[in-house]
């Protein structure tokens, strides 16, 4: 990194150019707008663009061509490309280190799936029980949806086309019905469960208090909120508050397989500092993919 | 973003930060922002309140010219409402909730099991029109949708119903062979009954963000869409996004989803809504 004195007027003579303020004005409210359209929370586009435009003034960069094969690119250009870098940074960054989304525990290890009504969780937890057969696991599925009409028959027919068994009692409680289905796991040599939870508002008390239960009872060594791509600027407040309440583990994201920006992945990693675990991209059960920073960053960039 | 020398930077600041936190996004609020600098005096732009004021008047009055004026039944029997949207958003318990309130009003009422792809969503809807003392009609589950509901209609007309709900399984509308299934069945109806259908109503998750305007934008082009119905507001999320839909579109919004039972449902009113973005 050239030290942040180095002058334009030097730099110019050199094919290069230093970053200032004023050259990159408009590619700085460029990404704002571009930032807002794709549904990232506007403190955290504050706070990033911010974050970014300290970084990057005081840049030296190549702007001119060099006789040979460097493409001319403008301050502008240079600003985008440092803001894609710190993007694939901050959604990804301490996840390199972990290979493996989800942690496991031996003899049995547990997943617990929430977030708001619609977002995918039932449908996500049998492309997990897909992903975790290809890696010869043997999940078993917890339908702990006591309220949705037909809730268990969907997750049954998952489990049925996938060859998994979907664990389910009558008038028990769902927390109850968790800790039981731990049991039956360990007693039937299934070593990974899944409790699919029934959609719920960040704001209802008494269901955000049957996930503290569930919690508290079955110790879970996941928790996923999956949340939906196409979800807006109150993302980042339903993500706080059951972060707030449970911790996460980390999120899911669906529905990638439209065109919604995904923007808020960015406001729910800047705000919780919780990883994203894996993407949606599709509605049948092999659409599932581990996280990778780079697509969602582009797409989130615009 | 906004640049408007008028209006004092903090509170212009202000200004932006509830229609983009209420997911108006920033082409709306641009747009709000200017035509009530067109309305309002120097003295009125510097103060907060009459400028909060216009600014809920002009998303009043965009809304309500979308709006039409109160929204009534078809005079057609059987009236076909064919529900559309991505996929989560509300579809099937709307239809469930639509379901209870005509039947209330003492119509008869039929609902039909057009989503044949998802897992279990026949039996989904069937707990609903059970609740709701509807008739019920599903095909053999991947059985072709147009072929369903075509059958569901038939149905329909022999039992005398007043009221034809059609459910169809949720697609995101990117995917053309999802969309153009929708275009057959809308084709396939108007060939069992007159008309129909004769309300498109494309449900909305009141929890989305810009996409929604890309959403309604893709099903009006393929189907003409006759209402929206907002949903799940009684969450947090202002769903400020059908501001940008109204203005653009100028497809009425009809009904707003707030809570899971079935008589969560109310019409949708301009005053209302424009009131909640700033209350
Ligand atoms: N296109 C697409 N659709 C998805 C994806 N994930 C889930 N869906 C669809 O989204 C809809 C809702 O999925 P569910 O699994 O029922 O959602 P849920 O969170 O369990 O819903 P509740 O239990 O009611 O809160 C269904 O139509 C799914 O097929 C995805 O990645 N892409
Ligand atoms: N809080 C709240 N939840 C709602 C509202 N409307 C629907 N839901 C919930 O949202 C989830 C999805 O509803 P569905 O009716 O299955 O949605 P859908 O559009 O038919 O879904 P697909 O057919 O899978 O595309 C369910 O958990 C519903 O209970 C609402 O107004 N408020
Ligand atoms: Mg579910
Ligand atoms: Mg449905």
């Amino acid at each position: 990194i050239v030290s942040k004195g180095f002058s334009a007027a030097k730099a110019k003579l050199t094919g290069k150019t230093e970053l200032t303020a004023e050259n990159i004005e408009d590619a700085v409210r460029d990404v704002r707008v571009s930032l807002l359209e794709a549904d990232v929370e506007i403190n955290v586009v504050k706070t990033f663009v911010d974050r970014v435009k300290d970084k990057a003034i005081g840049k030296v960069v190549a702007t001119e061509v060099d006789g040979k094969k460097k493409l001319k690119a403008s301050p502008e250009e240079h600003f985008i490309a440092i803001c894609q870098e710190e993007l694939e940074a901050l959604l990804g960054a301490q996840d390199a280190k972990e290979a493996q989304p989800i942690t496991f525990r031996r003899p049995v290890t547990t997943i617990m799936m929430v977030g708001l009504q619609g977002t995918g969780k039932t449908t996500t937890t049998g492309k997990l029980a897909s992903y975790l057969l290809k890696d010869k696991r043997k999940p078993l599925l917890v339908a702990a949806d006591i309220y949705r009409p037909a809730a268990v028959d969907q997750l049954k027919v998952l489990g049925e086309q996938l060859g998994v068994p979907v664990f389910h009692e009558p008038g028990v409680k769902p927390e109850d019905m968790c800790a039981h289905a731990l049991r039956k796991a360990r007693d039937s040599g299934r070593d990974v469960v899944i409790f699919d939870t029934a959609g719920r508002l960040a704001i209802d008390d008494e269901l955000m208090h049957e996930l503290e239960q569930i919690k508290e009872k079955s110790k879970p060594d996941n928790i996923f909120l999956v949340v939906d791509a196409m979800s807006g600027q109150d993302a980042v407040r339903t993500a706080a508050e059951f972060n707030r309440r449970l911790p996460l583990s980390g999120f899911i994201m669906t529905k990638l397989d439209g065109d919604a920006r995904g923007g808020a992945a960015l406001s729910i990693r800047e705000v919780t500092k919780k990883p994203i675990k894996f993407l949606g991209m599709g509605e049948t059960l092999d659409k599932l993919e581990v996280f990778r920073p780079e697509g969602l960053a582009s797409r989130i960039l615009g | 973003l906004f640049v408007a020398k008028e209006i004092p930077a903090d509170l212009l600041q202000q200004v932006e930060a509830i229609l983009l936190t209420s997911d108006l996004g920033v082409k709306t609020t641009n747009r709000l922002l200017e035509s009530v600098k067109d309305q309002l005096s120097k003295k009125e732009l510097r103060d907060q309140q009459t400028l909060i004021r216009a600014i809920e008047g002009e998303v009043r009055s965009v809304l309500a010219q979308a709006h039409q004026g109160e929204w009534h039944l078809p005079e057609v029997k059987p009236a076909v409402i064919l529900m559309v949207g991505v996929n989560g958003v509300g579809k099937t318990t709307t239809i469930g909730k639509l379901a209870a309130k005509f039947s209330a009003e003492g119509k008869k009422v039929l609902v039909a099991a057009g989503d044949t792809f998802r897992a279990a969503a026949a039996d989904q809807l069937k707990i609903w029109a059970e609740r709701a003392g509807a008739e019920y009609y599903a095909g053999a589950a991947g059985k072709d949708p147009a072929s369903v509901i075509f059958e569901a209609c038939e149905k329909a007309k022999v039992l005398g119903v007043d009221i034809v709900l059609a459910d169809t399984a949720g697609r995101l509308h990117t995917k053309t062979n999802l969309m153009d299934e929708l275009k057959k069945v809308k084709r396939v109806v108007g060939k069992v009954i007159e008309g129909a259908p004769h309300e498109v109503f494309l449900v909305v998750d009141g929890t989305t963000g810009q996409n929604a305007v890309s959403q309604a934008r893709e099903f009006h082009e393929a189907l003409g869409l006759t209402g929206i119905v907002l949903t799940k507001l009684d969450g947090t999320a202002k769903g400020g996004v059908i501001v940008a839909i109204a203005a653009e579109l100028n497809v009425p919004m009809r009904f707003v989803g707030v809570g899971e039972t079935a008589d969560d449902l109310r019409r949708f009113d301009p005053k209302t809504f424009a009131k909640a973005l700033f209350g």
